[in-house]
């Protein structure tokens, strides 16, 4: 997972499965391949803008404290 | 139900619910009331009704699970996820979970049902999340106060699915400060460690060195008991500490936490006569330790050394502070310099001439 910067392991599930919950990240990767990685960095993005942060695609700091946030379970991203 | 895929909402406005079963952690009755309630901040923005049935399901069916719960979502357990909702629709449709693990509140601690339900069913009525942190469809949990107002953007969105609601009286919502727009007036600054925090409604705009872009988000977020609305607040840095005003209140944090022992009432804390029953807007000039209230068109000097008042006050503002006009909403130091602010001006004192040599807008600090 070359987008993550600390390369903690917790780090990259917690990662992995915020995006899978919220941002569809399994569903798209069956359906039109592209590289794990730009695809990790286009949904982290999409995460990092709704929720105000600054736009890396990296999973820094600030954007995991927020994914550990308590939250809503319905996705972000489909209705 | 007519429902199209990118626009899901009801077809009818005279709406059911019914509950299912409730949580441990609080009474059926507070479990209803806090749904009513819940109800009730849609119907009034909207020509939606509510009824609650008992012998069947309703429209909306309001249910607590606790984990795997046969609807492809889960709960985690305490924490993270707290509740889900489905859109519109017939049986699953519009029906509301919440995660049985939690430990739901009727109070300000984490987690108040009434809030998590509230934001459930606007998804219940076809709300997708908002990217406004001010916005009751916020993803995350950012309850904190209990004067709950529903955001402008939130009626926004809900009566364009379902049209204003008939009260003859539109009810307006909050709306969250824009650090660029213009005119804009705050409750509150105080420098913070180095940095400026700018206090508006529940939020804080804040600003430093390191970051080309203000930061806006609730003041829940650093500190859950203080209140929003805030009056005043000022740095003591001598002792890190920072000091919140609210009518005759003032709470003390440090860093993250409010000191033990507050909020404590004005007059015992700094000495002011009962007449005096609010701060405008105070400061601590660091040099000096000496701090600054600022009230009506007077102002009191402390000695947060002595930690007792100077003598021979109050003065007049402007007898001392020419140029900044009788009466300050908001002041902090920056350097050799005293920033006033009033309404949406801000006047720069020189602490050592003594005299503002420079005014403008109020938003000047946020890189607009």
């Amino acid at each position: 997972f070359p987008v993550f910067e600390e390369g903690h392991r917790q780090d990259v599930e917690t990662t992995w499965k915020y995006l899978e919950n919220y941002y569809n990240l399994n569903k798209d990767t069956a359906g039109n391949n592209p590289s794990g990685k730009e695809l990790m960095a286009t949904k982290l993005k999409q995460m990092q803008q709704l929720f105000g942060l600054k736009v890396t695609g990296k999973s820094d700091s600030q954007t995991l404290s927020a994914m550990r946030k308590p939250r809503c379970g319905v996705s972000d991203v489909t209705p | 139900q007519a429902i199209t895929y990118d626009n899901p909402r009801w077809t009818k406005t005279d709406l059911t619910y019914s509950i299912l079963n409730y949580t441990p952690y609080l009474s059926r009755a507070v479990v209803e009331e806090s749904f009513e309630k819940a109800f009730q901040v849609w119907s009034s923005v909207t020509p939606l009704t509510f009824t609650r049935v008992y012998d069947e399901d309703g429209d909306i069916v309001l249910a607590f699970y606790r984990g795997d719960h046969d609807d492809n979502n889960p709960f985690d357990g305490p924490n993270y996820g707290l509740a889900h909702a489905f859109q519109p629709g017939p049986g699953i449709g519009g029906d509301v979970h919440f995660d049985l693990d939690e430990r739901w509140t009727d109070t300000s601690e984490n987690f108040n049902l009434f809030y998590v339900a509230t934001h459930e069913l606007g998804h219940s009525l076809g709300l997708t999340h908002s990217s406004d942190i001010g916005a009751l469809m916020f993803p995350s949990y950012t309850w904190y106060t209990d004067d709950f107002v529903l955001n402008q953007e939130d009626i926004n969105r809900i009566q364009a699915l379902y049209g204003p609601s008939p009260n003859p009286i539109q009810p307006t919502g909050a709306t969250t400060p824009q650090p660029c727009e213009s005119g804009l007036n705050f409750d509150a600054i105080t420098t913070f460690r180095g940095e400026v925090m700018f206090f508006k409604g529940r939020f804080y705009i804040r600003v430093n060195r390191f970051m080309a872009e203000p930061e806006l988000n609730l003041i829940g977020i650093l500190w859950p008991n203080l209140p929003g609305k805030l009056d005043a607040a000022y740095e003591a840095s001598i002792i890190d500490e920072v000091r919140f005003f609210k009518g005759d209140k003032v709470w003390a944090v440090r860093t993250r936490s409010v000191l033990s022992g507050f909020p404590v009432d004005i007059h015992s804390y700094f000495g002011f006569p009962t007449s005096v029953t609010h701060i405008d807007a105070a400061v601590c000039e660091e040099e000096t330790g000496k701090t600054y209230f600022f009230v009506d068109d007077m102002y009191w000097r402390y000695d947060e050394y002595r930690r007792s008042m100077d003598p021979g006050y109050p003065k007049l503002i402007t007898e001392d502070f020419p140029g900044v006009g009788n009466k300050v909403d908001d002041v902090f130091q920056k350097d050799g310099y005293f920033y006033f602010f009033h309404e949406s001006n801000q006047y720069r004192f020189n602490l050592q001439t003594r005299v503002v040599d420079a005014s403008r807008d109020s938003n000047t600090w946020f890189n607009c």
